[in-house]
C-alpha cells in the first residue's frame, strides 16, 4: 500500500 | 481602509463552494495588487492558493496590507444571504477585527450588509518552489470531475499516468479495478472541450482520490482544469477564476514505502 506524503517533504515554510 | 467590489457576487461564492470543503478557516492577505490566499487542509497533505487580482474587481482600495483570518464556514453562510446577481462589497478598516460583506441587489431597491468577526491565525506560509513540469494537461473541468467521481468508487488512490498519447486515470480495490484513457484531441472546435498534454517526459504517480474530489469543487469555476506533474512532487490542479484570478490546488503524492 503507497504512503500518503506531507507536503512539508516538498515546500519548506518561509 | 479596505473596501473591494465585485459586480459578480457569483464568482465569491463559487470561490468559498471551492475551499470550504478543504479548510475550516484561512487568512484572505489583501494588497493593493489584490487578494491572496494560502493555506494547507489540516492533515497538510494538500494546500490551496488562491489569488483575485485587484484589477478585477470594480472598485478595490487597500490603503495598507491587511490579513484577514476569516472562518470560512461563517463566510459561506453570510455568501449565501448574497442573490447570484447582487453586487458583493467587502469592507474593514485598517487593523479591524470585523469585515462588512454588503451585498446589493441590481436595481439597488434591497441592500444587505453582514458584519463578521475576524479570527487571529497564525500565518504558516510555505514556499512553493517555481518548478518546470515533465507533463502538463489541459482537459475539461466537467471531465475531470467525473473521471474523479467515478473513480473514487474503486479504491481511495487514483494512478494517473502521462503519456505523449494522452492521460490514463487508474483505480484498483475491493470491487474491482478501472481505467480511464484520455486520447489528446486532434482539432476539437472548441477550446475548454480540448485535451491537450505537454509532455518533456512521461510521469506516473498516485493520489488520493479524496482530495482531488474536493479539489473538484471548482469546476464550476472554469470550463477547463490543468493538471501539472513531475515525478516525487506535488500535483497542482489549477482553475481559472474568469479574468480575475486562479485557485491552485496541491497534493502530494502517495509514495512506495
Amino acid at each position: 500500500e503507497d504512503m500518503q506524503s506531507k507536503l512539508s517533504r516538498f515546500f519548506s515554510k518561509n | 481602509m479596505f473596501e473591494a467590489r465585485l459586480v459578480q457576487s457569483s464568482i465569491l461564492k463559487k470561490v468559498l463552494e471551492a475551499i470550504k470543503d478543504l479548510l475550516n478557516e484561512a487568512t484572505f492577505d489583501c494588497s493593493d495588487s489584490g487578494i491572496q490566499l494560502q493555506a494547507m487542509d489540516n492533515s497538510h497533505v494538500s494546500l490551496v492558493s488562491m489569488n483575485l487580482r485587484s484589477d478585477g474587481f470594480d472598485k478595490y482600495r487597500c490603503d495598507r496590507n491587511i490579513s484577514m483570518g476569516m472562518n470560512l464556514g461563517s463566510m459561506t453562510k453570510i455568501l449565501k444571504c448574497a442573490a447570484n446577481e447582487d453586487v458583493v462589497t467587502m469592507k474593514a478598516q485598517d487593523n479591524a477585527d470585523t469585515v462588512t460583506f454588503v451585498f446589493e441587489s441590481p436595481n439597488q431597491e434591497k441592500v444587505s450588509d453582514y458584519e463578521m468577526k475576524l479570527m487571529n491565525l497564525d500565518q504558516e506560509h510555505l514556499g512553493i518552489p517555481e518548478t518546470e513540469y515533465a507533463c502538463v494537461v489541459r482537459l475539461p473541468a466537467g471531465e475531470f470531475a467525473r473521471i474523479c467521481r467515478d473513480l473514487s468508487q474503486f479504491g481511495e488512490s487514483v494512478v494517473i499516468s502521462c503519456t505523449k498519447e494522452g492521460v490514463k486515470f487508474s483505480s484498483a480495490g475491493d470491487i474491482g479495478s478501472a481505467n480511464i484513457k484520455l486520447a489528446q484531441t486532434s482539432n476539437v472546435d472548441k477550446e475548454e472541450l480540448a485535451v491537450t498534454v505537454e509532455m518533456q517526459e512521461p510521469v506516473t504517480l498516485t493520489f488520493a482520490s479524496r482530495y482531488l474530489n474536493s479539489f473538484t469543487k471548482a469546476t464550476s469555476l472554469s470550463n477547463v482544469v490543468q493538471l501539472s506533474m513531475s515525478p516525487d512532487v506535488p500535483l497542482v490542479v489549477e482553475y481559472r477564476i474568469g479574468e480575475i484570478g486562479h485557485i491552485r490546488y496541491y497534493l502530494a503524492p502517495k509514495i512506495e514505502d
